[in-house]
């Protein structure tokens, strides 16, 4: 663990006498490595790995009786704090219904985490619907329609070709027939595909939703930063839910997509059932992205 | 630093920012800068980079997936790999690209677990003129393996392609459902599966070595897809992947249409990585 390996680093370092400045910086190096390993992003890294030296230094790590632990809790500490420091939720406007549109790259479980947040959002007396805006995947459509009858919620689909036609129907629906949340599935798509960037614009503009969630692979390595970049760009972002990290991947995007695109991770996907989304939480996170 | 033989230490600091960021991973870059650092000083350093990321890649003589004038028929090939990372759709481009080079293709559907997987399958089949076999829902994947083997024994097929469920490399009773369908097919047809293909997406970090680990653990895994190569990512696990799995890259997916599919370039492989 990190603390085993900072603690015997450190007792190695002051068993050479009085620990020193070059002492830290060989501590921040393996930080380094660590991240790196866990993939966050390079120059995210870099500036993390950096702020940690600055804040050692500061915090006397040097003088204190067990410098690897008063070490390894800076470490932990910024990453809590980069990570977003506490949960946040959705925002559920009072005036339904709530749009929640979903985007994300090709394969990251965008389908099934809107039927996830379908299932985590049902409670007596709401009513979800779930609308299937992805036409270009064979049984997309089917896929979503199968997920809302196992949520037990509404479900919405229009033979069109008009993507940003299809979520305005939808709204259009959701406010006939009183529903509470409305929850928009997108085609995945790469976040340098022009046109199909474009097509998100035009649906954020037709529908306005109150959320944008993207959706990304908790395995995902340093693309996350390009992904996060360009999908902020493109879409005021409301947050990001990370999905699989049911597996053995250390999550270390989490860093990436929070520093890049500002905005809070909400949830994260922990299984391919629908019941397995959990509210994020940074202590967990960091814990993991740090082994 | 594109002409030069030797570097400064600023430089290697470049290169291995660029290694890095095309996901190599940091143990990988350190070693392959080791080797440039030693190698022939003859040669400029991107030149010894090259060589010696070639030369990893290169790692499995059987480095060439064989797509056509098959003598064993049918081919049994079993296509496994986590959530997401493009197996129906590369089935699908695989099927059309083994058409296309004049074998009759069937595809199966032994993923009877995620919502509309078989229908997925299915109309990949009908776009590209393949047989299908699918069940219900729910059937054992094992069970589906055995009866399109045997479907594609007496209709005189060339190639049979067995789509499986996405699974986490991490979920023993995934791994063990996964080891029942490959011995299932063995015991059906002796040699089967010929083709054993890990999908592994490209966007993918160091998690993909884990995966291309417990994956070949379990089941003997002959050559590796890379999706999503028409992205950003660039893959650069695979280098660890090829030197401490010897598993060679076969195919390359670079976009979700039905001709996205290519024999994998190791130079051009090479050439995305050093951007
Ligand atoms: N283990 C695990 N699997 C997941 C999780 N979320 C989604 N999946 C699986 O990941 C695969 C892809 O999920 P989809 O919901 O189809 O992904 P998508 O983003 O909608 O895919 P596209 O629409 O093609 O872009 C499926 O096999 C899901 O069951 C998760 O949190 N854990
Ligand atoms: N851009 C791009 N997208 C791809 C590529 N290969 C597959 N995809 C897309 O990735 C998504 C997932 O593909 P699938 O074929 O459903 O993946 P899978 O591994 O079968 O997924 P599960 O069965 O749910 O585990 C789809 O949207 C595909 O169109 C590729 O090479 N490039
Ligand atoms: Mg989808
Ligand atoms: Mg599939």
């Amino acid at each position: 663990s990190l603390t085993e390996k900072f603690t015997g680093l450190f007792k190695d370092l002051s068993g050479q006498g009085k620990l020193s400045e070059a002492n830290i910086k060989e501590a921040s190096a393996r930080v380094r490595r660590a991240l790196l390993e866990a993939d966050v992003n390079y120059k995210v890294v870099k500036d993390f790995a950096a702020a940690v030296e600055a804040r050692a230094l500061g915090e006397d790590v040097l003088t204190s009786i067990t410098p690897g632990q008063k070490f390894v809790k800076i470490v932990y500490d910024q990453m809590v704090e980069t990570l977003g420091s506490v949960n946040q939720p959705l925002a559920l406007s009072p005036q339904p219904p709530t749009v929640i549109m979903v985007c994300g790259l090709q394969g990251s479980g965008k389908t099934t985490t809107c039927a996830k947040l379908a299932k985590h959002l049902s409670k007596p007396g709401r009513r979800i619907m779930l609308a299937a805006a992805d036409i270009y995947r064979p049984a997309a459509v089917q896929q979503l329609e199968i997920l809302s009858k196992q949520v037990g919620c509404d479900f919405f689909k229009l033979d069109s070709t008009d993507v940003a036609q299809i979520c305005q129907e939808a709204k259009q629906e959701a406010v006939k027939k009183l529903i509470d949340v409305l929850i928009l599935d997108t085609a995945g798509r790469l976040h340098i595909d022009t046109e199909m960037m474009a097509e998100l614009e035009r649906v954020q503009k037709t529908v306005k939703p109150q959320e944008i969630l993207l959706v990304v692979d908790g395995m995902t390595g340093q693309d996350a930063v390009n992904i996060a970049t360009e999908f902020s760009k493109a879409l005021p972002l409301s947050g990001v839910i990370m999905t699989k990290l049911d597996g053995d991947a250390r999550g270390g995007a989490a860093l990436s997509l929070k520093v890049i695109s500002g905005q809070p991770i909400k949830f994260i996907g922990v299984g391919e059932k629908l019941s397995a989304l959990e509210e994020f939480h940074p202590s967990r996170v960091a814990s993991r992205i740090l082994g | 630093f594109t002409g030069k033989k030797a570097l400064s230490a600023s430089e290697y600091g470049e290169l291995e920012e660029l290694l890095l960021l095309a996901d190599v991973g940091p143990r990988a870059a350190e070693k392959l800068l080791g080797s440039v650092k030693n190698g022939d000083q003859e040669l400029t350093a991107i030149e010894r980079l090259k060589r010696e990321m070639l030369a990893i890649l290169a790692a499995n003589s059987n480095c060439k997936l064989q797509i056509a004038n098959f003598s064993d028929k049918p081919q049994v090939w079993l296509i496994a790999g986590v959530n997401g990372s493009g197996k129906t759709t590369t089935i699908g481009k695989l099927g059309n690209m083994l058409t296309a080079n004049g074998s009759k293709v069937m595809l199966a559907a032994a993923d009877t677990y995620r919502a509309a997987a078989i229908e997925q399958l299915e109309l990949w089949s009908k776009k590209i003129g393949a047989g299908f076999v699918g069940s219900a829902p729910g059937a054992d994947p094992a069970s589906v393996a055995f009866d399109a083997v045997s479907a594609a024994m007496s209709q005189k097929t060339d190639v049979l392609l067995i789509d499986t469920a996405g699974r986490l490399h991490t979920q023993k009773h995934l791994r063990d459902e996964l080891v029942k369908v490959h011995s299932t097919i063995a015991k059906k047809m002796p040699g089967a599966p010929h083709q054993t293909l890990l999908v592994l997406d490209a966007t993918t970090g160091q998690n993909a070595l884990s995966q291309a680990r417990l994956f070949s653990e379990a089941i003997p895994i002959s050559g590796i897809v890379l999706t999503k190569l028409d992205g950003t990512a660039k893959g650069g696990i695979m280098l660890a992947i090829a030197q401490e799995l010897k598993l060679p890259v076969v195919l390359a997916g670079v976009g979700e249409g039905v001709g996205d599919l290519k024999v994998f370039d190791a130079e051009e492989f090479v050439e995305g990585v050093l951007g």
